[in-house]
C-alpha cells in the first residue's frame, strides 16, 4: 500500500517487473486523439457529442449517423419544389423535365448528379451542365471546367492540353482551381 | 403449420412495404387486416406471428448477399412492431404489456439462437432491431409527439415516454455481457446509442439515471472480473477503450450525471483503472469556472463554490447499514466503544479478491468504507451551511476525529482505505472537495499519528501519486492538495525517508 | 478467469461489432425522385 508498489508503473522499461499492469489501463494514454475524435473542441465552445455518437470505438465509426431530426408539417407536402407539377416533386421525363433542371443552379445539378445514379434526373443533369461547358471527367468521377482568365497549351499529338481548371470536388462540396493535363479521351 | 404461414404473412409486409411507403393507406389496412382475419388477434396470435418474423429475419440477414441490403426483413419487423404499438386501441392490456411482451419475445429468439450454435451466431440483426426501435421512437417523440394527431393518444404516450426508455433499459440488462458474450460489442454499443443514452441522461427529474446507471455499473462489473494482472485479452482491452470513450462523451455532454453518481461508479471501477477514475471525477459542472489549481496563493475560503455541497444522486446512508447507529451517534458522541463497534463492522469475512496496484486482495470492505467516509462529507457539509466553517474545519470535530480514529486504529489497509476514498472526494471546487484538502493536509503534518506518522504520510503520498502520474485529465481537488504539499513549509518531501528510499519516487518528487 | 466458451463469444462478438452504419436509422421505401435510366458506366454509380 506504500509508494514501492507504484515503482512497476514508473519503470515501464522494464519488462519483467511492469508485466503484471496493463499500462493502458493504469497510467492509460494521452487521450486528445480520443476526444478529437468524438468531436469535442480544444476550444472553449461546448456542444454536445453523444447525439451523433456514432459508435464506441473510432474505428467502427466511419461513416456520420442520421441524428433524432424533426420535419414540422409546414415542410411537408410543399408544392412546385424543384419546378415539380406534381408533389413529392417526380422527374421522369427526359423531354419534359429538361427545361426544368436549366433552371437550377450549378450546385443543385451536382447534388442531384451525386444523389441519383442510374435515373433519368442523373441524366438530365448531365445534359445541363456539359450545355454550362462543364465537363465530366470518366476517371476522376468529378466535374470539371475551363479556367476563364487562362488558356491552355496543347500537346503535341493532340490528345490532351495542359491548364488551369476549376473543379467541383463533391466530398468537400465545393469549387477548386487546379492546374491539371487533361486527356480529351478521357472526359464526356 | 401456423408458423410458415406467419413467414407468408410476414415476407408481405416485406415486400409491401418496399412498394409503398410506411405512411401509405395500404398500410393501415394490411394491419387492419392482420388484426381482423386472425393473424393477430390474440397474445398466442400475436407471440407466435413476431417469433416467427424474428427468427425469418434473422435468417434473412444470415443469408443475404453481405455487401448488400442485409436488414430488409429486420428493417421491416421493426417498423411493424412501432406501428402495432401506435395503432392498437390497448383496451384489455397496457402499452406496457405490449413492450414486456415483444422484448420477452425478441429475448427468447435471441438466446436461443445465441446458445445454439456459436458458429452461426451474429450480433447484428438483433442490434438493428433494438436500434430501429429507437430510432423510431426517437421520430415520434418528435416535440412531445406531436405528430400524433389524437390527442388522447399523444397524452398517453408523452406520459410513456420515460417508461418506453426505462424498458427498453431493463431488458438491455438483460442482454448484458455477462449474460450473452455474443453480444457483448453490440451491447455497449446500444448503451451508447446515439438515441438512447442522450435521452437516458435528459429525462425529466432524472427518470432515466437509475436505469443507465445499473446498465453502466453491468459494464463495469464485467471489466471488473476479467481485468487480471498479467493477462487482459485484446477482446477485454476493445472493451475498456469503447468504455472509456463513452465516459468521456457523458463527461462532456452531461457531468452532472457523473458527478452526483460518482459513488456508484467508484464503487464498481476496476481498482487498477486510475486514469478512467480521473476522467470520473474531474467532471466539473458546466459553466464553472475553475481557478488554477497550480496557484500556491489559492485561498479556498475564498472561492464562492467551495461553500456548495455537491448533489448526490445516490445516499450512501442506504449502504452503511448496521453501523448507521454507532455512526451518527459518534458523530454527536465521539466514544472508543462506538469506534471499536464501527471498524469491527468494516473487516470482510473472505478475501475481496482485487487486482490492485500492489495488492491482490482486501480484507476490509471497500464500499462500506466508501459509504461512511461519504456520509461524513455530507454532513459536514450540512454542518458548515448551518452553523460556521469553525464547527467542521476543526480537528477536534466529530467529523475529523472519526476519520482519523478509523486510521489510527485501523490495519495499514483500513489506514489505506480510508485515505483512497477520502482522496476520491477530491473533485471540484466544492464544500466535500475543500474540507478533505484540509483534512488531509492536517493529517500529513499532525503529530498526533506519534509512531504511525510516516506510514500515514507515505498512504497519503501513495494515493494522490497514483493520481498524478497518469495521463491527463487530473481532478481538480488532487492537484490543489499535491500542490500544497509539495509546497509545504511544515514537512520537507525530499526529506522523507520513504521517499529517498526508492530511488525511482526520489526522481518523481525531485521533478515535480 | 473467462471460460473458454466465453472467450471466443466475445472474440466473434468483437469480429461482428456492429458499426456506424448499422446504427444509422432504418431504410425504408420513399417515392423515388426519378425513374431508373441507363447511364453511363463511367457516372457513379452509389449515390
Amino acid at each position: 500500500f506504500g509508494l514501492k508498489a507504484l515503482v512497476p508503473l514508473l519503470r515501464q522499461d522494464d519488462k519483467e517487473l511492469s508485466k503484471p499492469y496493463d499500462h493502458s489501463m493504469t497510467l492509460g494514454a494521452d487521450l486528445s486523439s480520443m476526444i478529437h475524435s468524438l468531436g469535442i473542441p480544444r476550444d472553449n465552445t461546448r456542444h454536445r457529442v453523444l447525439d451523433t455518437f456514432q459508435s464506441p470505438w473510432a474505428e467502427t465509426s466511419r461513416s456520420e449517423v442520421e441524428p433524432t431530426f424533426f420535419i414540422p408539417d409546414s415542410f411537408v407536402g410543399i408544392s412546385g419544389v424543384l419546378q415539380s407539377p406534381v408533389t413529392p416533386p417526380r422527374f421522369d421525363s427526359a423531354q419534359n423535365d429538361q427545361q426544368r433542371v436549366a433552371l437550377f443552379q450549378d450546385e443543385t445539378l451536382f447534388y442531384l448528379f451525386y444523389k441519383h445514379p442510374g435515373t433519368v434526373l442523373q441524366e438530365l443533369t448531365y445534359l445541363e451542365l456539359r450545355n454550362r461547358n462543364w465537363r465530366y471527367h470518366t476517371t476522376l468521377r468529378a466535374w470539371l471546367t475551363k479556367d476563364p482568365l487562362m488558356e491552355p497549351e496543347v500537346s503535341a499529338d493532340g490528345l490532351s492540353e495542359r491548364g488551369s481548371y476549376v473543379f467541383f470536388d463533391p466530398q468537400r462540396w465545393e469549387k477548386c482551381q487546379k492546374d491539371f493535363l487533361l486527356f480529351y479521351n478521357a472526359i464526356m | 403449420t401456423s408458423t410458415e404461414r406467419y413467414y407468408l404473412v410476414f415476407t408481405e409486409w416485406v415486400r409491401l412495404l418496399q412498394r409503398v411507403t410506411s405512411d401509405d393507406k395500404i398500410i393501415f389496412v394490411f394491419i387492419k387486416q392482420l388484426m381482423d382475419k386472425g393473424v393477430l388477434s390474440d397474445s398466442d396470435n400475436f407471440i407466435g406471428f413476431v417469433k416467427a418474423a424474428l427468427e425469418l429475419s434473422v435468417y434473412s440477414f444470415k443469408e443475404s448477399d453481405p455487401t448488400g441490403e442485409v436488414f430488409t426483413a429486420i428493417d421491416a419487423l421493426s417498423k411493424l412492431l412501432i406501428k402495432l404499438f401506435i395503432l392498437q386501441d390497448f383496451a384489455g392490456y397496457s402499452r406496457q404489456e405490449y413492450l414486456n411482451t415483444v422484448f420477452s419475445i425478441i429475448l427468447l429468439v435471441f438466446s436461443n439462437d445465441h446458445e445454439e450454435d456459436e458458429a452461426t451466431f451474429n450480433e447484428r440483426p438483433y442490434f438493428r432491431l433494438l436500434s430501429n426501435f429507437l430510432c423510431e421512437w426517437a421520430t415520434l417523440r418528435g416535440h412531445n409527439f406531436i405528430k400524433v394527431a389524437d390527442q388522447k393518444t399523444r397524452k398517453e404516450l408523452l406520459s410513456f415516454d420515460a417508461e418506453f426508455y426505462n424498458i427498453f433499459a431493463s431488458y438491455l440488462h438483460s442482454f448484458q455481457p455477462f449474460a450473452f458474450p455474443g453480444f457483448s460489442f453490440a451491447w455497449i454499443s446500444l448503451l451508447s446509442h446515439r438515441m438512447f443514452l442522450p435521452v437516458m441522461l435528459r429525462l425529466p427529474q432524472k427518470a432515466g439515471w437509475e436505469k443507465l446507471m445499473l446498465l453502466l455499473i453491468d459494464l463495469l462489473k464485467f471489466l471488473n472480473q476479467y481485468t487480471i494482472k498479467g493477462k487482459i485479452s485484446d477482446a477485454v482491452s476493445v472493451v475498456y477503450k469503447g468504455t472509456l470513450r463513452i465516459f468521456l462523451g457523458i463527461s462532456n455532454d452531461v457531468p452532472q450525471f457523473l458527478i452526483e453518481n460518482h459513488y456508484e461508479l467508484m464503487n464498481n471501477l476496476p481498482i487498477s483503472y486510475f486514469q478512467l477514475k480521473n476522467v470520473i471525477l474531474s467532471a466539473i459542472p458546466l459553466k464553472m469556472l475553475v481557478p488554477n489549481p497550480f496557484d500556491s496563493d489559492l485561498a479556498l475560503e475564498n472561492i464562492t463554490e467551495c461553500q456548495n455541497p455537491p448533489v448526490v444522486f445516490y445516499d450512501p446512508v442506504s449502504d452503511i447499514q448496521a453501523l448507521k447507529k454507532p455512526v451518527d451517534n459518534y458523530l454527536r458522541i465521539p466514544s472508543n466503544s462506538l469506534l471499536r463497534t464501527i471498524i469491527n463492522g468494516l473487516y470482510l469475512t473472505e478475501y475481496d479478491i482485487k487486482g490492485g496496484v500492489g495488492f491482490d486482495m482486501l480484507t476490509t470492505n471497500n464500499k462500506l468504507i466508501r459509504a461512511i467516509v461519504l456520509h461524513v462529507a455530507v454532513e459536514a457539509g450540512l454542518e458548515n451551511g448551518r452553523t460556521s466553517s469553525n464547527a467542521v474545519f476543526n480537528t477536534k470535530s466529530s467529523y475529523y476525529q472519526l476519520l482519523f480514529d478509523l486510521i489510527h486504529d485501523g490495519t495499514i489497509e483500513l489506514k489505506f482505505q480510508v485515505i483512497q476514498v477520502m482522496i476520491e472526494q477530491l473533485r471540484y471546487p466544492n464544500i466535500h472537495t475543500r474540507w478533505f484538502i484540509y483534512v488531509l493536509r492536517d493529517m500529513f503534518v499532525t503529530e498526533a499519528w506519534e509512531e504511525q506518522r510516516t506510514e500515514v504520510q507515505e498512504i497519503i503520498l501513495r494515493s494522490l501519486l497514483e493520481r498524478v502520474i497518469v495521463h491527463n485529465p487530473h481532478t481538480w481537488g488532487v492537484s490543489v492538495l499535491f500542490t500544497q504539499l509539495l509546497n509545504s513549509d511544515e514537512v520537507n518531501l525530499l526529506e522523507l525517508d520513504f521517499i529517498n528510499n526508492i530511488p525511482e519516487i526520489k526522481h518523481m518528487f525531485v521533478q515535480l | 478467469e473467462m471460460p473458454p466458451k466465453m472467450v471466443s463469444q466475445l472474440e466473434s462478438s468483437l469480429l461482428n461489432c456492429p458499426d456506424s452504419l448499422d446504427a444509422d436509422s432504418p431504410y425504408l421505401y420513399q417515392v423515388p425522385l426519378s425513374n431508373p435510366h441507363p447511364t453511363s458506366i463511367f457516372f457513379p454509380s452509389e449515390p
